[in-house]
């Protein structure tokens, strides 16, 4: 089983986007996955087409609570797919667990105690690195980092792969980290300077495929659909599939 | 003196880049400005040339230590504009300041103590509802909520307003919400049903103006500019002149 978390303290770089397309694809592929919704925001859920706000339970109680993983889930969204949802609760898990000790290893004990079996385990996070990141990359061995084209994007990656190096220095835990190029709209000018700059960072950790603009990315959100079910052959779709292919590939 | 804050937990919805484009735009109708960074990303003191890492002092000094706002203030970055800067190291602010009580009055007695005098403060915050952003609520009399048009950022809006009257239930402070379009294009066919939702929201509270999508605004930031410098021609330009005209409309 391969657990990937989708990072990134820049916000509205396409982290959600690239955690529910991602999943939907990898489950076309045959895989088995579980989207780990981890995000205060529940975006990765309302994309889903669940009430983050009807929730009975969900992520909190699996960090804060005894509550199971397997006891969240909700089975079979699309066909390979299941979902564990948050809501906006999750933001009181970082004060309710400041003095509990090992807080940051809460999401890895939930998953190491799960019944049901996956191939992949996506988890999506938000837009910062505080005690939620530091659990999706406890739990991870690889995180995709999602790169919009811009100045402000490029800034915080040095940051970041500082803050991952400091969970491995920590905590002995090795985490693979990828660049994935996003929102590439080839028009303009800069954008070739901006990718080789994070090839820069990344070097051969950047993955061949890159996401364009696509606006029904943003339609298939709205939808309540992965972009698989709502038009598997939008630019969107094309690109996400060929991602996962990508990352399929890296099984060998 | 008016203070307003720029908020949105969804994340990259325009907050830093209105909160430097509406200070440089007051600026040249002649209002004196200062800029408070408050988010660790430090993006509003790197898009006015700063570097974060280079900081000796800034916005983590001021909320934690007993330093002046006057003593970390960088003048004239353009003629009115003042920036006070922040960089990463404002993310320990949260976890310092657990335990000591009115946590979320440090910016505001901070700004009380201020020796320069300002016609406007704006503060621009992280894509989060933590401390930091309580601070920018508890120390502003208006507040401005980007929101770009998208599912996901129309999800948030009824939280962040429940979260405002939070705020003034608990101090009896009241803040002003007035809801800015971003990002707009508007061949985007779902568009208008978004802005549609968006005055549902906020009423009368909704800006005229609607910052259209712009590449200029990107191109700015990366040169460390803002865009009444970097192309006062540009449609950008021209729509947050109009915001800031429109703001200073209000005054009377
Ligand atoms: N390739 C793309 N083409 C067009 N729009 C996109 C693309 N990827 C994401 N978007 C849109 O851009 C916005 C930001 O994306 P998304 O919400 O996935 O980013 P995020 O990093 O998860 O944001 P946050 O930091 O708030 O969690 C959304 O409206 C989404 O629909
Ligand atoms: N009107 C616009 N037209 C085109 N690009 C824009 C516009 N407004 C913002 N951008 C770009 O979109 C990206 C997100 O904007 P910005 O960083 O200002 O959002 P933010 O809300 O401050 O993000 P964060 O949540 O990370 O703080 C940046 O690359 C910025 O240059
Ligand atoms: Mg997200
Ligand atoms: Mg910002």
């Amino acid at each position: 089983m391969r657990t990937i978390s989708i990072i990134n303290q820049k916000g509205g770089c396409g982290k959600t986007t690239t955690a529910i397309n991602l999943s939907a694809s990898l489950a076309k592929l045959n895989r088995r996955v579980l989207l780990i919704d981890l995000d205060p925001q529940g975006h990765a859920s309302l994309g889903l087409n669940l009430k983050p706000e009807d929730l009975t339970k969900g992520m909190t109680e699996v960090l804060t609570q005894a509550t199971c993983l397997d006891d969240v889930i909700y089975e079979s969204i699309c066909p390979n797919l299941d979902l564990a949802p948050a809501n906006i609760t999750l933001s009181s898990a970082e004060p309710l667990l400041a003095s509990v000790s090992q807080k940051e290893q809460r999401l890895l004990s939930a998953i190491e105690a799960l019944r049901r079996s996956y191939h992949y385990i996506i988890i999506d996070s938000p837009p910062s690195l505080g005690m939620l990141t530091f659990n999706a990359l406890r739990a991870s061995d690889e995180a995709i980092v999602p790169v919009e084209m811009s100045f402000f994007s490029l800034h915080g990656l040095a940051k970041l792969i500082e803050i991952v190096d400091v969970v491995a220095r920590h905590t002995g835990h090795d985490v693979a980290v990828w660049a994935l190029a996003t929102m590439v709209n080839s028009r303009m000018r800069f954008a070739q300077e901006i990718l080789g700059e994070v090839q820069r960072h990344f070097m051969d950790r950047t993955f061949k495929t890159m996401i364009r603009n696509n606006v029904r990315l943003r339609e298939a959100a709205s939808h309540g659909l992965p972009i698989t079910e709502f038009d598997p052959h939008a630019k969107g779709a094309v690109d996400y599939m060929a991602l996962a292919q990508e990352v399929v590939l890296q099984e060998a």
